[in-house]
């Protein structure tokens, strides 16, 4: 059953009729802050980086009470095979003891949009940000993005990755862009790249109609732009655990007050 | 007298037979025991509520609630605030009128759930008061 009441000496052990279930979920919802039940169409996003990023936070935080939550914990990383799940930063920690609140965002974009020749090896991001509770102020966002050791022609170069904020979008020529980061990689760097996006986030957490997502490219250095997974980021086709994502970090900003049933 | 307590305390604790009772018992008769106000465990399981394809961790929380009587003696081993013995006073006088002081939570604690909202994002709040560590009468 839902209640167990170990010291008492009713012992309430005993199954919930449905609608006592229903009224329990009811309650618990309210209690989460939750309008409803949320149903999420995971099919692969269980098993995706997102996920597992949250899970490394929240093994972080719970890290006192391990022993409690390793059985969940074990069950889900058993489910990978491949290594490198996306571990939390020092930086991430940082926030982390600050926030009241972690949301991790899968990236939306299906399919390549069909760019001009100009941009034709931009990758682009998009984020849903429409269901943060309300109250919830971003005190932190970054995008985050796998890089794979390069073995192939670039073997030995050096790259260019630029991150850009979509500002306007136009149906007749190409999206007006804003730089938000350039960074060199190495060919034979492999790992979590991390980018700040704190103001962009705010930005489309109080204007929603600004949030037409990220592009990314990737420079080599004799100025030659190449696809990004040419350079080893890993986009939609590689390793569900090292796609790309977006983490955001919140503190609360308002009391929030159950109301009246 | 405290003296006098804390030298109670001290027999109590070379008695072997007090050793199985646990911190925080006290020698109230057995009566007073059962309905005086105490933490009772309550376990609310995500799993059992059929919740766990959107709560990833944990599978549940201890909730724990508090119930009992709050009447004279307010129990040692019990937290209570100056303002529930005035009110254990008053309702000794006036019992029609004025209600005991109500058994409560003195000590919350906060848990962390993960889970995913409708879009399959993932997220990790922190909810505060949700564990009740300690009762008491208010």
């Amino acid at each position: 059953g839902n209640l167990v009441d170990f010291n008492n000496d009713l012992q309430l052990h005993r199954r919930l009729r449905t609608h006592e279930k229903r009224e329990m979920q009811k309650e618990i919802l309210s209690i989460l802050g939750l309008p409803h039940r949320p149903r999420p169409h995971l099919l692969n996003g269980k098993y995706n980086s997102a996920p597992l990023f949250m899970l490394n936070l929240y093994n972080t935080i719970n890290s006192e009470e391990r022993n409690e939550v390793d059985g969940i914990l074990d069950q889900y990383k058993s489910m990978f095979t491949t290594p490198g799940p996306p571990l939390a930063t020092s930086q991430d920690n940082a926030y982390l003891n600050d926030a009241d609140m972690v949301m991790s965002f899968v990236n939306l974009v299906e399919y390549d949009r069909e760019l001009s020749p100009h941009r034709r090896h931009h990758k682009e991001f998009k984020f849903n940000l429409s269901q943060i509770p309300e109250g919830e102020a971003v005190t932190a966002a970054e995008f985050r993005i796998y890089k794979e050791c390069v073995s192939s022609t670039f073997r030995n170069e050096t790259f260019l990755l630029s991150v850009f904020q979509v500002v306007g979008e136009h149906p007749d020529r190409d999206a007006d862009l804003f730089l938000l980061e350039s960074r060199h990689l190495w060919a034979v760097e492999e790992g979590w790249l991390d980018f700040d996006i704190t103001a962009t986030s705010n930005l489309w957490v109080m204007s929603p109609h600004h949030n037409l997502g990220l592009q990314i490219s990737v420079e080599t250095s004799s100025g030659q732009n190449i696809s990004p997974r040419e350079a080893g980021l890993v986009g939609r086709d590689g390793a569900l655990e090292r796609q790309p994502f977006m983490v955001a970090f919140f503190k609360v900003s308002e009391v929030h007050v159950r109301t009246a049933r | 007298s405290t003296g006098k307590r804390r030298q109670q305390s001290r027999n109590r604790s070379n008695h072997p037979q007090e050793a199985h009772k646990g911190p925080g018992h006290t020698d109230y008769n057995s009566s007073d025991q059962k309905t005086a106000c105490r933490k009772h465990e309550l376990y609310v399981s995500f799993r059992e509520l059929g919740w766990q394809d959107w709560i990833i961790a944990p599978e549940g929380y201890a909730a724990n609630y508090c119930d009992g009587e709050c009447s004279f003696p307010l129990n040692a081993h019990m937290n209570a605030t100056n303002h529930a013995i005035v009110q254990t006073l008053v309702h000794l006088m006036n019992p029609e009128n004025v209600p005991k002081p109500c058994c409560a939570p003195t000590k919350l604690h906060a848990i962390s759930v993960l889970y995913f909202d409708d879009n399959s994002n993932v997220i990790l709040k922190k909810y505060k008061n949700m564990v009740v560590r300690a009762c008491g009468c208010h």
